[in-house]
């Protein structure tokens, strides 16, 4: 989990990219 | 073309519309957009100036852009009914395995076959722009695949349905729930036949595309290769790569 840190983020966040 | 078990015509219609509201969503540009763009081309001062950039500091940039687009195609997957019903182990091997792909897919749009060019970064440039990255045989590539994807001239819906049923892709290694997403990729499939059907389009047509999957595996090949050299060669620079893009092509 710790490997893929920011993909697990963004799978979980419900913003749209413009925010990212 | 029978309707996989269980699956209702309302299902399919469910699909193409989720499938592809969110490639609307989730693309950075219209494609209205992109043709009022079309013709902003790098003068050959600027292509120069790229041209004249050292290594690094052209593979910085590309792998910024390459992590914006990454974002834009979490967010596209996100949006594919049933995506999020996949347990989270098998949602990151798809999108490592096949985010590339769906960029590549997706930079058909952001091609001109009149001149050549490619829209990178505000304006559009022709291949020789990314000398500086000592990789023209990966660049050639994909200005390549581009060329050969705009002659399919894909409707939007066509090219969503065709990104999500290659993200869906089985095959991946690692992957838990195999079946589960054999289920979802048939559904797309089945989506992207009917859609087009109503079109009015051939049966060639989606040979066309699936025809392009070998190549889009090259190119991805090709990339990680071009990387690993890259790391090789400069260590402390490929360090300050985004985190993400180095979440999504590490090994």
């Amino acid at each position: 989990k710790e490997k893929h840190k920011i993909l697990h983020q963004l799978l979980q966040n419900s913003t749209s990219p413009v925010d990212l | 073309n029978p309707l996989p078990e269980g699956c209702s015509m309302l299902e399919i219609e469910r699909i193409t519309q989720s499938v592809l509201k969110s490639h609307i969503e989730t693309s950075h540009y219209s494609t209205e957009e992109l043709k009022r763009m079309a013709w902003t081309l790098y003068s050959p001062e600027e292509t120069r100036s790229f041209q004249t950039k050292s290594a690094e500091v052209m593979w910085q940039q590309c792998a910024v852009h390459i992590t914006n687009a990454i974002q834009y195609v979490v967010e596209f997957a996100k949006h594919i009914s049933g995506f999020l019903d996949l347990c989270q182990n098998d949602q990151i091997i798809l999108l490592k395995a096949g985010c590339m792909d769906v960029l590549l897919i997706r930079m058909c749009r952001a091609y001109n076959p009149i001149n050549n060019t490619m829209l990178f970064d505000g304006k559009f440039a022709t291949a020789h722009l990314f000398k500086a990255l000592g990789c023209d045989d990966l660049v050639n590539s994909v200005f390549d695949l581009a060329k050969t994807l705009s002659r399919v001239q894909m409707s939007e819906e066509e090219m969503a349905l065709f990104s999500a049923a290659v993200l869906l892709s089985p095959d991946r290694p690692w992957l838990t729930d195999v079946q589960k997403i054999q289920k979802l990729q048939e559904k797309v499939y089945v989506a992207l036949q009917r859609c087009l059907q109503k079109e009015g389009a051939t049966e060639q047509k989606l040979a066309k595309m699936v025809s392009k999957l070998p190549i889009l595996k090259s190119i991805c090949n090709l990339h990680i290769d071009k990387l690993e050299f890259f790391r090789l060669v400069h260590p402390e620079t490929a360090y300050t790569f985004p985190p993400l893009y180095r979440e999504v092509f590490g090994s």
